[in-house]
């Protein structure tokens, strides 16, 4: 795992709670309802929830959220322009900034066995890796982790590994209700050093 | 970025100078591996790019555009930088 130059994390106490919106001016225009999105996004703030004493919740007044959630094209005012079709998927910041963006471009899919486009890419794995960026985390070496850069289209990648873990874990401390029974023990030992 | 154009640089090696090098230097730079290069020359400054980019992302590092290095320059990704401290500023 890896971290932002500096190791910035949110500051609040611990256990924190923080706030997530989607962006009104800045919705998804695909197949997927609104629902669905936020169905995604909220078992991806669940995962790392289950980690880490954080807690996330949706929140209506998007200017107040922490954590702002939108879909952008092209330039959309950040520097970071996004590119059309593949290539970047999304970005987001470093703590505390809370800025999470998604390239519109994208055919984001919730399901394979509905969208069928070789491009699609999974709406819950992205969003789940951006958020280990609000939360403090860099990309890692381990391609198995949530946190590897790249993600091929009609690829999921959902479940936090041990190197996502510990990374986090070292930001946060442990959340008291974790339990190292879900991961395998090669997992758990594969990212030992780092 | 079109990613698809790295697969026709699949086997250039050091010292040639080839056409799309230069796209191959601005996506190094976007991800934090390199300084600003403009120019089309396989240079030792992208050979150790290159090196950079296969020890961050756990591929074999050979220093040379090798399929497994293009398949991974060809794959989506996110826009994060893999070395945001040291070439980007994350923009708070």
């Amino acid at each position: 795992y890896a971290y932002f130059e500096g190791r910035p994390r949110w500051g609040r106490n611990i256990p924190m709670r923080l706030t997530y919106a989607f962006s009104p001016a800045n919705p998804i225009n695909s197949s997927l309802s609104k629902e669905e999105i936020r169905a995604a996004f909220r078992r991806s703030f669940g995962r790392w929830a289950s980690v880490i004493p954080v807690a996330f919740e949706e929140a209506g007044d998007y200017g107040g959220a922490d954590i702002k959630i939108g879909f952008y094209s092209g330039e959309h005012g950040d520097g970071e322009a996004f590119d059309g079709v593949l290539g970047v998927l999304a970005h987001a910041f470093s703590p505390e900034s809370g800025r999470f963006h998604l390239d519109a471009a994208e055919t984001w899919a919730v399901d394979f066995e509905r969208e069928k486009s070789a491009a699609a890419v999974d709406l819950e794995s992205v969003a789940t890796h951006e958020i280990g960026h609000l939360l403090g985390l860099g990309h890692t070496a381990v391609k198995e982790a949530v946190m590897y850069p790249s993600l091929r289209p009609r690829e999921t990648k959902v479940e936090l590994k041990m190197d996502d873990v510990k990374g986090v874990q070292a930001l946060y401390g442990s959340n008291p209700n974790f339990s190292l029974g879900a991961f395998s023990e090669s997992d758990i030992y594969s990212n030992g050093g780092n | 970025h079109n990613l698809h154009e790295f697969e026709k640089l699949r086997g250039a090696i050091k010292g040639s100078s080839v056409n799309g090098i230069s796209q191959l230097k601005r996506y190094l730079h976007r991800f934090g591996y390199l300084e600003a290069q403009a120019d089309d020359v396989f240079d030792s400054n992208l050979e150790n790019a290159i090196t950079k980019f296969q020890e961050k992302l756990g591929l074999p590092v050979t220093g040379k555009l090798d399929s497994p290095t293009v398949l991974e320059l060809m794959s989506p990704r996110c826009g994060v930088p893999d070395f945001p401290g040291k070439l980007h500023r994350i923009k708070n």
